[in-house]
């Protein structure tokens, strides 16, 4: 079971965008994926159409049993929530919100995601963590649990601010609480290749990070902005859109390597 | 004077280059003007120019100083650092992250930065805060300080979301700790006019929230993504692009009412 985190703590940069489609894509070539929404935003939860008052048991839920009653695992069976044949999500509402205070208080309070995600190893290949914009309890939970790192990243300025510092995170969380976490790929989303500023920060990203950043980059297209309103991937409802095909070229790549 | 928070805590919907370019517009008004930085990232910070290496004081040791010695404001004086003749900012770094553990067991932990504030009372005539992505104690902080709430607004779908959630928070911000609070603005940004969803959401945004919405809407204009990249707002370097303009009839608008 390969475990990503998807994480930046600059806000708006396509995490969510970017789990749910390449989760959805990873589920249209027959592997068996996980989506865990770990932002109390919800956004993944929306953009699979789940409706977030008729749902069976959330993340929240799934923490509080986690660290109430460890060996227990019955509301986090209640919190796969199947969307098709070959993907299933664990939704996130604001309760979320309320879950790092609870975590703060526990033993070994980074490691209680990884330590639920142990109790359903077998049953996937591939499970995305959506991570909220802050470098707080929920997105350490992310890194402790993953075992690569997949870093959404917009061409803008204030993004590549925020980079040195995600590195430094990440590091620490290598060093101390899980020692094979590494970035597998930087993705440049939103990508505009008229403007001059998209190119140059994309350069600074490429020197910065070399053959981690991948060769696909994503456009900007709003047929990736459209899809949540619908409840549905984009690779789903739009599959020949300029932002779908990409996302689809993106895990093709994954999976070849 | 007027304090204003800007609050949204979905992420990138435009939140700092608001508090920039609003700061500064007020500022070129000849106004006295205070930018806090309320956001670990540092952004508006960096969009001002700051050396984030060579700060006098950041917010976090002002929160710092009010926690531990609430008399004395030694520190507050040393973190204002003038922009020009009549603008300052308290800036940020990522040291802020650790505020919130430290606010955290503070008594009155809500309203710590509204007391800062009251400490230099008489010396500007607008505060402008910059909230971070959450709505965690950071941004309860710049609510239980602020007069009226800006809430920049992306026209997209996730954007929208959110929207319900900052209406109960500021709601209970209203109820049990500043009376005071109430929306003064949603400022829709990044608006593409070309794009169907962008109309959408707007539509949904006059419906929800009727005259708040301003008459000024800020068009995605790349002027306002490249100037952070030179340390000063738009609306001083580039003051007759179309974002830039926005921003200044905007501040207009405000000021007329
Ligand atoms: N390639 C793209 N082209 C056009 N719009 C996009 C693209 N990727 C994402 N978006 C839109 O941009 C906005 C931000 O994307 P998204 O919400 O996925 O970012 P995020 O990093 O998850 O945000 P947050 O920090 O709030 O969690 C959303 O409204 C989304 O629909
Ligand atoms: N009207 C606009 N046109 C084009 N680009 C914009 C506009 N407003 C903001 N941007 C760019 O979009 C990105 C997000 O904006 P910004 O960082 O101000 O949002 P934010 O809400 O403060 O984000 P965060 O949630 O991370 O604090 C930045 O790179 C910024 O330069
Ligand atoms: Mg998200
Ligand atoms: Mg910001």
């Amino acid at each position: 079971m390969a475990v990503w985190g998807v994480v930046n703590q600059k806000g708006g940069v396509g995490k969510t965008t970017t789990a749910v489609n390449v989760a959805s894509s990873l589920a249209q070539l027959g592997k068996r994926v996980l989506l865990i929404d770990c932002d109390p935003q919800g956004n993944a939860t929306t953009g699979f159409g789940l409706e977030k008052s008729s749902l069976q048991a959330t993340l929240a839920d799934v923490l509080e049993e986690a660290v109430e009653s460890p060996d227990s695992s019955t509301v986090l069976e209640q919190s796969l929530h199947p969307i098709g044949d070959s993907l299933w999500v664990i939704p996130a509402t604001l309760d979320l919100a309320g879950s790092e205070p609870l975590l703060m208080n526990a033993v070994g309070k980074e490691v209680i995601l990884r330590e639920t995600l142990a109790k359903i190893q077998d049953r996937f290949d591939w499970v995305m963590l959506d991570a909220p914009p802050s470098l707080g309890l929920l997105t350490i939970n992310v890194l402790a649990a993953s075992d690569r790192v997949l870093v959404p990243l917009q061409c803008e300025f204030y993004a590549l601010e925020g980079l040195s510092q995600l590195m430094k995170t990440i590091e620490m969380v290598r060093r101390r609480i899980n020692p094979n976490l590494d970035i597998a790929q930087v993705l440049l989303t939103m990508h505009d290749g008229r403007n001059r500023l998209t190119q140059q920060v994309a350069d600074e990203v490429v020197a910065f990070f070399g053959d981690k950043v991948s060769s696909i980059v994503i456009p900007r297209n709003v047929r990736l902005s459209e899809a949540p309103s619908f409840g549905k991937p984009a690779v789903e409802l739009f599959p020949d859109s300029r932002g779908a095909t990409a996302y689809a070229d993106f895990v093709r790549e994954v999976m070849a390597s």
